[in-house]
């Protein structure tokens, strides 16, 4: 059937999105689109097809990855990844990220570059270090709206999943029949 | 989360799964996007990226789920996506993207709605939110 390429930006979007935060998605869901064809239209491999992606998708701030990355409980930013090749089922992951722009490509390098499938937290930090791939003071992942966001999970005493509307707490509520609200795509 | 999962026209396969985590989530929690079979897998029968609520992914191994079903039961890739999906992840909770060797693409999801598009050699391409 021929070559086939296929994206997503997080789930559990509710259906009251507005229309100013719906379209800037589909834009970029688009334009992420095009680059995963043209790609392989011009042949590039899968493998370098999805790392390209991603990395687009991590530098778009609406979605919850790279720049748009959520808060913890702490008000840090913790990053992960992983990658796979289907032929070879070679692998690489990467967690616990605080400054590494883009995860998915230090993924890339710890399956490319490392007899292990996974680095996490301190190591995976030196591991970019050594590997040289671009970072930033982990402020600049630190922004206003996710400041807001970290705050209403707080005030709710609940994980926001997503676009969990943040809830008095209420042990008896799983997470699945939380409400969904506005709000943009930090699923995790 | 985000993710992208890409087949040429080799029928050579990829995935690659990325996100922030989840907000208000403690210091230290791993989801399932880094594990291998949770959020991320691919062998030479499909690629799957997954998102959702991380614990739920993980107790499912929801993407290495997928691949097992084609493998084992030799179901589609949309029977073997839509199976995983729907009926055995608790509603609410995941929605994923798919390819197969054969370029046939799936996106299901449990969830309201998921931010997804894809494109296929043969000229269909969608960029979609919800469902009609």
């Amino acid at each position: 059937m021929g070559w086939a390429v296929a994206l997503h930006g997080g789930a559990g979007v509710p259906f009251s999105l507005p229309p100013e935060a719906r379209q800037p998605r589909e834009e970029a869901l688009r334009h992420c689109l095009q680059i995963g064809v043209k790609a392989l239209k011009s042949n590039m491999s899968p493998l370098d097809v999805v790392e390209l992606v991603v990395r687009e998708l991590e530098n778009i701030p609406h979605f919850n990855a790279g720049r748009g990355s959520v808060l913890t409980n702490k008000g840090t930013v913790e990053m992960e990844a992983s990658i796979m090749d289907g032929n070879t089922m070679k692998c690489g992951a990467v967690s616990g990220l605080s400054t590494v722009v883009n995860a998915i490509s230090l993924a890339r390098l710890v399956m490319d570059n490392t007899p292990h499938i996974y680095l996490a937290f301190d190591g995976a930090e030196d591991f970019a270090r050594q590997q040289g791939v671009e970072t930033v003071d982990t402020s600049h992942f630190i922004t206003p709206e996710n400041i807001e966001r970290l705050n209403q999970a707080k005030e709710a005493d609940r994980v926001q999943i997503d676009y969990t509307q943040p809830i008095q707490n209420d042990t008896t509520k799983s997470e699945t029949e939380t409400p969904f609200a506005n709000g943009d795509s930090q699923l995790g | 989360t985000v993710g992208c999962v890409a087949v040429d026209s080799n029928g050579n396969l990829a995935s690659a799964t990325s996100t922030g985590g989840l907000v208000n989530k403690m210091v230290g929690r791993i989801g399932d996007t880094p594990l291998i079979g949770a959020g991320t897998y691919a062998n030479e029968l499909c690629a799957v990226s997954a998102t959702g609520i991380g614990e739920a992914l993980i107790r499912g191994t929801v993407a290495r789920d997928v691949a097992a079903m084609m493998e084992f039961k030799g179901l589609s890739l949309k029977e073997a996506a839509d199976c995983v999906v729907h009926e055995r992840i608790p509603k609410g909770t995941v929605g994923l993207v798919a390819v197969s060797a054969a370029g046939e693409v799936a996106m299901p999801y449990n969830t309201p709605g998921m931010f997804r598009a894809c494109a296929t050699e043969d000229g269909y391409s969608e960029v979609a939110i919800w469902s009609d």
